[in-house]
């Protein structure tokens, strides 16, 4: 494992986190999005369906399984803690389910390497997780106090997606064969998503003045 | 190429 994709996984971790603590710590999903958490739960449970059959390492199952939990509890919070559900933003966040799952279900019957129920999951998975920010960005739009742990959170996540692709570069130039095409242009597509965050995000930052992105 | 159900990455 290189320097790149280690640092993409502690972002990766690090974002999880940062959400965990405002949810359960602060006992507040205030400017979460239900439907982008909901996607992503999606994500891990049809990528990590192979989690104990096919064995990579102790590192990749911890990891894994820390993917998997955080999601699903993180969507239990939202939708049943009676604490945080009060917070939840539900008239803001109203992105639809089917519009971004039946396209990314689609694509993924039509374009993959195996035709196997497990490829062609794993392959949903990853057109899923390209567009599952979306709610998030939309619902952080039309968010008029941004508090500092979820523009954190969605920094983070970003900076994953982009440390991602770092450790694509790496990896193409330093292992034999070493070619994922649907991988790449999907995690690439997901980056340049973040492209705007990160513009207001750094604006903010240098000018030391609350994030909110225009509408 | 690796299969993709061998592949390492999160």
């Amino acid at each position: 494992m290189n320097i790149f994709r280690l640092a993409g996984d502690m972002t990766h971790l690090a974002s999880v986190l940062v959400l965990l603590l405002k949810i359960h710590t602060i006992k507040s999903c205030a400017g979460i999005s239900l439907k982008t958490q909901e996607l992503y739960a999606l994500v891990f449970a049809s990528r990590y369906l192979d989690i104990f059959t096919h064995y990579v390492s102790f590192y990749n199952t911890v990891m894994k399984l820390i993917f998997l939990g955080s999601a699903f509890s993180i969507v239990w919070y939202i939708r049943r803690h009676k604490l945080v559900r009060r917070s939840y933003d539900k008239d803001h966040d109203t992105f639809r389910h089917y519009f971004i799952v039946l396209p990314c279900l689609i694509l993924a019957l039509l374009i993959h390497e195996k035709f196997t129920f497990r490829v062609v999951m794993w392959t949903f998975s990853l057109y899923l997780e390209a567009v599952a920010i979306l709610p998030q960005l939309v619902l952080l739009q039309r968010t008029r106090n941004i508090d500092n742990l979820t523009g954190q959170y969605v920094f983070l996540l970003g900076a994953y997606r982009a440390l991602y692709i770092l450790n694509w570069v790496y990896r193409y130039f330093t292992e034999p064969h070493y070619v994922h095409w649907i991988t790449w242009i999907s995690g690439l597509i997901q980056t340049l998503l973040y492209a705007d965050f990160f513009y207001y995000y750094f604006q903010s930052w240098k000018n030391n003045v609350k994030l909110e992105l225009p509408a | 190429n690796p299969e993709p159900e061998a592949h390492d990455e999160l």
